[in-house]
């Protein structure tokens, strides 16, 4: 059962608590950290539900927490998956998403299944270091996506097989992108 | 000795060939340009002196001296030019780095910074701050929001409804910043946008700074019993990554832009991933 209650209280424990600055001991940090983690792993379940809701049929759906340093176990090791964006403006959104892979030629799909422009770029070796031996991915796929207003949409991933010739080619960028 | 530089249709920025630093942004549509450095320095921490006892802690930052130290002088940087992104990687220290990043069709640039473990070998606590340096005359006058909605004008070494003796000629001036600051001249405006809240001030005339990062060796004695000294999961102190948003047009034309791009920063978009693909696709 998704509930949202678990974040909430602890958002207001850390904010009437002033938790981030860093006016409590440490023992205390870790504790509010914890519970803002356990409030997040909740609201994970909530916004499954909903989504299940949304899309009509239960879905296995995953969060990458650790996006911002490249560290994705499913994108980095399918070869297809699904980018779902959910939008909570009233209004259009385009956005820029990264996701960590493992592989040089993808095909992106847009929710009206067009294929769209994507580029693969490689993690930084300043990336790299932060992410210990967590980082399965060699590379971060780029692409553009637009969300509808208080909505979400679905962007499909296909790593594709590519040629001799084609596969060197994407080497040679990325090494001298490297 | 060619100066890299990144540009998309609304931007063009240039980088100090022997810096490596962003020494210039141009703002294609308005035809703006603002020369411009920023670099990432850190303040040496007081542990108190003759003057007070006043170490710098969790409630209280006090730098021991006004001027902050650049971390380095120059960074070694590589450039990543694709259609999508063109990305300045900047590599200051063993322990800071920033990634100064384009993407197509947008209108501000980004800079990612990665801070951390602040190291304490050299028995300083550090404040880590990122300046941007600019020719505009702002002559102390800086602007730092409220949770977005209302934006207060600071002014250096001044407070509105009193006579000011300042005694802290930095954090006397530091402020809260919960998204955005910016400074100004007749017509040309610098506005960063944060992705947390952090201090920040106009120490100087045209330049603009926002702390990223402290960590500290004394309590400050104001009730936690504790220095700021976290150890993190790896046990050298925390790293930080955020990013700022910079916008550099009008005066007139920049509320349009902060506002609006900073509704999006604040209510991000969630992503969400699931295995397998799907035909047809999902918009709803």
């Amino acid at each position: 059962k998704g509930d949202s209650s678990m974040l909430k209280r602890a958002m207001a424990v850390a904010q009437h608590h002033d938790a981030v600055s860093g006016t409590e001991k440490q023992h205390v940090a870790n504790d509010y950290a914890k519970r803002l983690a356990g409030g997040w792993d909740s609201c994970q379940i909530l916004i499954t539900n909903a989504m299940a809701s949304l899309m009509g049929r239960k879905e296995h759906f995953v969060f990458c927490n650790l996006l911002n340093i490249s560290v994705c176990q499913l994108t980095a090791t399918s070869s297809e998956f699904r980018v779902i964006l959910y939008n909570s403006l009233g209004r259009n959104v385009q956005t820029y998403v990264r996701v960590p892979v493992s592989g040089l030629v993808f095909n992106v799909t847009d929710p009206s299944g067009q294929n769209i422009p994507n580029e693969v770029v490689p993690i930084s070796n300043f990336t790299r270091a932060l992410s210990y031996d967590e980082t399965l991915a060699n590379n971060e796929l780029l692409f553009q996506a637009s969300v509808p207003p208080l909505g979400f949409c679905v962007y499909s991933v296909t790593k594709t097989s590519v040629d001799p010739l084609q596969r060197t080619k994407a080497e040679q960028e990325l090494h001298r992108a490297k | 000795a060619v100066p890299l530089q990144i540009e998309n249709k609304h931007l063009h920025v240039l980088f100090d060939p022997v810096t490596g630093l962003i020494s210039k942004i141009e703002n294609l549509d308005s035809g703006i340009t603002l020369p411009i450095t920023q670099n990432l320095y850190w303040y040496k921490a007081s542990s108190g002196n003759a003057d007070n006892p006043q170490a710098s802690g969790a409630y209280i930052f006090r730098p021991n001296h006004s001027e902050p130290i650049p971390i380095a002088k120059a960074v070694q940087t590589h450039l990543v030019q694709n259609t999508l992104v063109q990305e300045v990687y900047q590599n200051v220290s063993s322990w800071c780095s920033q990634v100064v990043r384009l993407y197509a069709g947008q209108k501000f640039l980004e800079l990612e910074w990665t801070v951390g473990p602040v190291p304490l070998d050299d028995d300083y606590g550090k404040e880590i701050i990122s300046r941007f340096e600019t020719p505009l005359a702002t002559e102390g006058i800086f602007y730092t929001d409220s949770n977005g909605r209302e934006i207060l004008e600071r002014r250096k070494d001044s407070r509105e409804t009193w006579k000011l003796s300042q005694t802290e000629p930095v954090a006397g001036n530091y402020y809260p910043v919960n998204s955005r600051i910016y400074i100004k001249d007749e017509k040309i405006q610098l506005t960063v946008l944060t992705d947390r809240s952090q201090g920040g001030s106009s120490l100087l005339s045209g330049s603009l700074e926002l702390m990223v990062h402290r960590r500290l060796l004394f309590d400050d004695h104001r009730g936690v019993g504790e220095p700021l000294l976290e150890d993190g999961a790896y046990g050298k102190g925390l790293i930080v990554r955020g990013s700022h948003r910079l916008f550099v047009d009008s005066v007139e034309a920049s509320a349009d832009l902060h506002r609006l791009q900073a509704q999006v920063e604040f209510m991000a978009v969630q992503t969400v991933f699931a295995p397998g693909v799907e035909s047809p696709n999902h918009q709803k």
